[in-house]
């Protein structure tokens, strides 16, 4: 019935909420993985390499001066850069010979709303950290310990709102009885979504995406069906190829430097339960999910910021 | 200490620490 | 058990693949000239220290001048071992409200040989001192948390020497 569905789910809301307050951000983590460190004297261009490189979107930036920590490095810095340069195309060679120390200059340059730098110790309650993730606009939250001897910081690993998500979905069996339609929980974004056609000039694509702070722009054709999606992460792939000649091109071109191992973007419909979608996110490393109706009309959107915050703070 | 051959003239290098009960590679890549 | 019906997939113009067809077969002239990011997944390839072919008193030597260049410090060999050098290094950083802050590196490099002709030179992280004298608080943490040390200070300088003895060579 309508109101056991309702308590079910408010009870496992309240034991996953009470399973993220018993771990801490440390409990997340594999028994061994890498970190991939970049020191804020390297060159963007070659940090875009290395990135593509270990086939990761983001990386922690050390700065070697000071011993200190200096923030994450982002598919924001890499959009800042092509506004920038869009913006100045007689400053090809400033953006040519830009240091990751240089980003924050860029930001500034083209008005750019600084990316936080909030962070946590690996200790604190995971839900902690959970909440802090809502509020960040990396949507990634740095774990900072301290060395024990020179109090000099350490970075150990950076949380995501995926990681997280795949954790709960691995860890708490209460997932499986969040069964009520996502369309009664409020959580759809939906309204004035920003969207796009393949026509449309991947500059403007990225305008979209810089403006409403959004890591994602669905394209439609004429009849309003999602037929596929730029990423803030296709960012990389566009300035791999040698951005300065390519930004004339239309979003359906730049989708074409998108690598052949790219998972797809995944969709839902509005009768679709958070059982099933947390169910997506342990098989697959899904960003997001586009809610169509049955026509493949696009209705709106759910973030993994969305699904998070609902967890935490819903009902 | 564990290194890579430099490539695009830039250096990497790593180790593999302890933290607490887990084992973080840590890997920086530097400018040469 | 198998999620009933779930609406969940994975929209089909979006695979790279089929994208790449629909422009094509649209007749968009550019469209051909672009191909796909080859996210070659060029394992990284480690190697422990690094390696050399020289003549073993040759790599001493280029490690010694690397060394005094760069600032760094070092106990006098003992005859016994020419092949171990006891570095410190100070690495100085701004600090905060002038803590103590530990800021003399202690760095062990050590050449091995591996086969003949072939030898490794190893880094090994050897603990902090602090250029005043002044002695270290005892750790006050138990041992199991000992643990939380920031290898990027040591990384840092060995890519400096690591660099120096590039240019050099």
């Amino acid at each position: 019935s309508i109101e056991a569905l309702d308590m079910e789910q408010k009870l496992s809301l309240t034991a996953i909420r009470q399973f993220l307050k018993s771990k801490t951000s440390y409990d997340v983590l594999p028994v061994s993985f890498r970190l991939i460190v970049l020191d804020t004297s390297l060159l963007v261009k070659k940090a875009l390499n290395v990135l593509l490189q270990n086939n990761i979107v983001s990386a922690p930036l050390w700065d070697a001066k000071t011993s200190r920590f200096a923030g994450l490095l982002t598919s924001d810095d890499f959009i800042n850069v092509i506004q920038y340069y869009f913006s100045n195309p007689d400053k090809f060679d400033l953006v040519d010979k830009l240091q990751l120390g240089g980003l924050r200059d860029i930001e500034r340059a083209i008005g750019a709303v600084p990316l936080d730098t909030e962070s946590i110790h690996p200790s604190r309650p995971l839900y902690e950290a959970c909440v802090m993730m809502l509020n960040s606009r990396s949507r990634r939250i740095p774990l900072i310990d301290q060395d024990e001897e020179t109090s000099r910081e350490i970075v150990v690993s950076v949380l995501t709102q995926y990681r997280i998500l795949k954790f709960i979905a691995l860890n708490c069996r209460e997932t499986h009885f969040l069964k009520k339609p996502i369309s009664e929980l409020n959580i759809i974004a939906k309204g004035n979504l920003r969207s796009c056609q393949m026509s449309t000039p991947v500059i403007d694509v990225i305008q979209l995406l810089s403006q409403g702070n959004v890591s994602s722009i669905p394209i439609v054709d004429d009849d309003g069906r999602l037929i596929n999606v730029y990423e803030a992460v296709d960012v990389l792939g566009l300035i791999k190829g040698g951005i300065y000649n390519d930004l004339s091109l239309s979003v359906g071109e730049a989708l074409m430097r998108r690598s052949d191992d790219f998972e797809g973007v995944y969709t839902c419909t509005e009768h679709d339960k958070l059982s099933t979608l947390l169910d997506t996110t342990r098989k697959s490393s899904v960003h997001r999910f586009f809610v169509v109706d049955q026509s493949g009309k696009l209705e709106g959107v759910l973030s993994l910021g969305d699904i998070l915050r609902y967890i935490l703070l819903g009902e | 200490l564990a290194t890579s051959s430099i490539k695009h003239n830039t250096l990497c290098v790593a180790s593999i620490v302890r933290y607490k009960r887990k084992y973080v590679t840590q890997i920086l890549y530097a400018p040469l | 058990a198998k999620e009933e019906n779930s609406t969940v997939a994975i929209l089909p113009t979006s695979l790279p693949q089929i994208h790449r067809a629909n422009l094509l077969a649209s007749g968009l002239p550019t469209a051909a000239s672009i191909s796909p990011l080859v996210n070659k997944k060029s394992k990284t390839k480690w190697h422990f220290g690094i390696r050399s072919r020289s003549y073993p008193l040759d790599v001493m030597g280029e490690i010694y001048i690397a060394l005094k260049n760069l600032g760094a410090e070092w106990a006098k060999p003992s005859e016994e071992d020419l092949w171990t050098i006891r570095v410190r290094w100070k690495y100085d950083v701004s600090q905060k409200n002038n803590e103590v802050v530990p800021d003399l590196m202690k760095i062990v490099i050590q050449l091995f040989q591996i086969e003949t002709n072939n030898y490794l030179v190893d880094f090994k992280f050897d603990g902090w001192e602090n250029s005043r004298g002044i002695p270290l608080p005892l750790s006050k943490i138990t041992d199991d948390e000992m643990c939380t040390f920031s290898a990027y200070p040591f990384l840092h300088l060995t890519t400096r020497l690591i660099m120096e003895l590039a240019v050099n060579s």
